[in-house]
């Protein structure tokens, strides 16, 4: 509480660093392995030419995912969180200051792969947007409601995979309602680029925005 | 700290009090989806009227594990945690001494889906196990080391899809001998059956040290 009041308050200040540079910064969070890199590597790779991208890396060790997103075309750095199991406000303001992200840019974060902890520790984003993936279960956003509050965007990815793990789409899409009525859904695949191109336009119109 | 030191000596006297009854307690963790619950569904199931098992259900909300732990035969409690991510001693303390196991029987509990926080948190068990599915990633025990380290087995689940999602077990096992040389692997499908067998008997072995 003390904790996160201190987190909130930096947050607040990162907010008006990225309002303040005309930089649209998105928080993306999910469970280990449901795509948010690849989601991230398809984005780059796609706008590549038509707006600066550039991305902080969180997770406990390694730069494994901070590397997959320099090949795809982008600057990136990686935070290691050690025994850490979200990204906290104070880590994003340091990367940001390093990245020097120009505006009109985007400022694509990736948090620890976690449904639970980063849902409370603000970064100063524009927005959260959560990831889910057919392969993890349609009960998802029941069990982890707090995330799933937390965000104005589910991307609902691995598609590709929905017909051989019996995926129930209209099941997903109602048990997110139910926590969250207003959050957007967005059902694709990184890997095959399925539906890719619906969230690349709802990409940069929230960039038309800032 | 003084949160952990606290939970660390409840778990010793709870590991006292299974020991004293003769049960086996694990404690299961992996991240949303891995098939925590389906692996205890097939594994109730498979030992049904061989062994008395009970279990501790942990998630955020909802009853949904518990309730298709009772379908596959088992009793069970379901903790809510609310915005906790991972269950703590005093909450199986409780639920233990209400779920009263036998002595010879096998207390398993299904900790909050979350490879992170729950790594440090003791609960009193025999062993930690980690459940790993074959569609999170193989760089999944290089980037969660804490979690990898502090578990005994890894099950690497769904199995029957390995061949769609182009798995590498090769790969994924030299990831987790590389944090943890010690750790037992053990390659299976909880839907399918595949290889259950090894682990069945591996858990029956576990039992007869009690
Ligand atoms: N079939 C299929 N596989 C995918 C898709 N997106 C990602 N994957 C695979 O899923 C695994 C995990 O993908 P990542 O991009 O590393 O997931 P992540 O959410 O970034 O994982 P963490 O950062 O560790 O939490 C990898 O093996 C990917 O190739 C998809 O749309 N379809
Ligand atoms: N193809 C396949 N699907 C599986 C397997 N095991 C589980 N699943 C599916 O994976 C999804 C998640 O399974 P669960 O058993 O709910 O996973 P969990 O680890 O208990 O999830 P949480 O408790 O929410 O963290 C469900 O749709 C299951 O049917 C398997 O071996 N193969
Ligand atoms: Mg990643
Ligand atoms: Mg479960
Ligand atoms: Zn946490
Ligand atoms: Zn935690």
């Amino acid at each position: 509480t003390a904790i996160l009041a201190k987190n909130d308050a930096i947050a607040e200040r990162n907010r008006g660093w990225f309002e303040g540079r005309g930089v649209l910064a998105l928080n993306f969070v999910s469970s280990p392995g449901a795509g948010k890199t690849a989601l991230l590597e398809a984005t780059i790779k796609a706008l590549a030419g038509q707006v600066v991208i550039t991305v902080i890396e969180g997770d406990q060790m390694t730069s494994n995912d901070a590397d997959r997103i320099r090949a795809a075309g982008a600057a990136a750095i990686q935070i290691n969180t050690g025994a850490g199991c979200h990204l906290e406000a104070d880590m994003v303001a340091e990367a940001a200051r390093a990245l020097d992200p120009p505006p009109g840019s985007l400022l694509l974060i990736e948090n620890v792969g976690n449904l639970v902890c980063p849902a409370m520790f603000d970064l100063g984003e524009a927005m959260k947007i959560a990831v889910i993936s057919t392969t993890e279960g349609e009960d998802k956003p029941l069990k982890y409601p707090h995330m799933f509050r937390a965000v104005q965007i589910v991307i609902i990815n691995k598609m590709d995979l929905a017909p051989h793990v019996g995926f129930d789409e209209a099941t997903c899409r109602a048990n997110i309602r139910t926590v969250n009525p207003d959050a957007e859904i967005i059902c694709l695949s990184a890997k095959t680029g399925q539906n890719l191109k619906s969230w690349l336009d709802r990409l940069m119109e929230l960039r038309g925005t800032i």
